[in-house]
């Protein structure tokens, strides 16, 4: 069986990201805005989208928390961080 | 933070169940000084209960843990987690059991991580200062060092204020004392390797003999915990500095306050009936420590760690010319200076004379 160690430690550092980012750096919780939001960038589009940060977002967030490069990316330095063993209590939001 | 905390300095824990990983005396241990290092900073007082729903519950748990809507990951990752202050899950604190506990630098020291999670239990988020103990990933620390950086320290009396002992109260804006003031004195002095050190209230004066310089700071910069108000403090043969206050004592070296710290003074050999202590020096040359309260004097042996017998003795008898209570007292190059009021003494330790009278603040170059 063909083995692709390559594509497994990108798959696996991508899960990493997503349950990291989830566990900690999930959307912080805003009164005024229920988790939607009225979409202004086009007003004639009157639709609804959902408040989420985008990873790449989220990823910013946990850099500047932790004082590494602001990068945005899943950078081996950041890659590192994530893999540190550490408190479940999330950095930003929902805490309180 | 999460403000307002709890709305009582009383909050009581209770250990739902034990690691199997240590014995349950290191877990209650362990435990217990987790909530001192928050206890030595705030006014809270925590109480354990074996019974019923306390404020804080601790438990050990694996995956899905409980009715608690967290779970936890296995080995490594996440550790544990808490609560903040609040009924319910509030207050809580579940550790995962799938980690290696230790009372020591293996695995997961769990004094380390309990007095983190207890942070948040009280009301503290994470710090993104990576010398604060409320910083989110593990990290070992060496068990003699004080976790809390002052990060974690204004975090936390943001929440609860300072330690309140009634002795500690004073007005909510002294005036800083004059150190050149004619009527100048001192609660404690002491020397610090070259330098010398005069305490009053909230104030430390650091002098360096052979320099002009006087610097004059707030305790507090450099021993957050330590209280305001020192009456008596002395440098001891290991480099480490002893503060009194009270019945009080801590254990400082260079800018850390050793834990465990404060401890009664009784653990050093004074009986129940000593409620405080004038003035304390340590004899560089002999090892041993004087200690003055009223008109009499302790001498403790350093290096058995003990209280010498025929003590105490009239500080007259042996100090003839020292007639009065002593305020602060410290030695240098061999003579002792004792003070009271605005006035010194020098007193030389081997010819038993004072050596000349002059005004406390000779030392501050006014």
């Amino acid at each position: 069986v063909p083995v692709h160690p390559e594509n497994d430690s990108q798959e696996d550092n991508a899960k990493l990201v997503q349950d990291y980012l989830n566990k900690f750096y999930a959307v912080e919780s805003d009164p005024n805005q229920l988790g939607l939001k009225i979409n202004v960038s086009d007003p004639k589009k009157l639709g609804w989208k959902t408040n989420a940060e985008s990873t790449t977002q989220k990823l910013q967030k946990m850099q500047q928390f932790f004082g590494l490069k602001v990068t945005g990316k899943p950078d081996t330095e950041t890659l590192e961080m994530m893999k540190k063993p550490r408190c479940g209590v999330p950095d930003v939001g929902l805490y309180g | 933070v999460t403000l307002p905390g709890w709305k009582r300095n009383n909050l009581t824990y209770r250990i739902v169940n034990h690691t199997p990983d240590m014995s349950k005396k290191d877990v209650d241990k362990a435990v217990e000084k987790a909530f001192e290092v928050w206890s030595s900073v705030t006014p809270l007082v925590f109480s354990r209960i074996h019974e019923g729903i306390a404020d804080i519950m601790i438990a050990f748990g694996t995956k899905a843990h409980g009715h608690c809507p967290r779970y936890f990951d296995g080995p490594l990752g996440i550790l544990a987690h808490a609560f903040p202050p609040g009924i319910g899950f509030g207050g809580d604190v579940h550790f995962d059991e799938d980690e290696d506990w230790t009372a020591g630098s293996a695995g997961f020291n769990l004094f380390l991580v309990a007095a983190h999670e207890f942070g948040h239990a009280l009301g503290l988020s994470h710090s993104n200062d990576q010398r604060a103990l409320m910083f989110p990933n593990y990290a070992y620390v060496s068990l003699s060092e004080f976790p809390l950086s002052p990060d974690d320290i204004s975090g936390i009396q943001s929440i609860y204020g300072s330690p309140s002992n009634a002795p500690d109260k004073r007005p909510p804006t002294p005036a800083s004392p004059k150190a050149c003031g004619s009527h100048m004195s001192f609660n404690a002095i002491t020397t610090l390797r070259r330098e010398v050190i005069f305490l009053k209230g909230r104030h430390l004066w650091r002098v360096y003999p052979d320099n002009l310089g006087v610097e004059r700071e707030l305790i507090s910069t450099f021993w957050p915990t330590v209280s305001p108000g020192i009456e008596a403090a002395y440098e001891n043969n290991k480099d480490q500095i002893l503060f009194f206050k009270g019945n009080r004592f801590w254990v400082v070296s260079g800018y850390r306050v050793l834990l465990g710290y404060p401890k009664s003074i009784n653990t050093l050999g004074f009986p129940k009936g000593v409620k405080k202590i004038d003035a304390a020096v340590c004899n560089k040359n002999t090892g041993k420590t004087d200690f003055f309260i009223g008109d009499k004097y302790w001498r403790f042996d350093e290096n058995s760690q003990s209280m010498e017998k025929g003590y105490p003795r009239q500080t007259v008898k042996d100090f003839p010319g020292i007639n009065q209570k002593v305020d602060a007292v410290f030695q240098q190059k061999g003579l002792f200076y004792f003070f009271h009021g605005s006035k010194q003494w020098e007193f030389d330790p081997t010819t038993k004379k004072v050596i000349r009278e002059i005004k406390s603040n000779s030392w501050f170059n006014c």
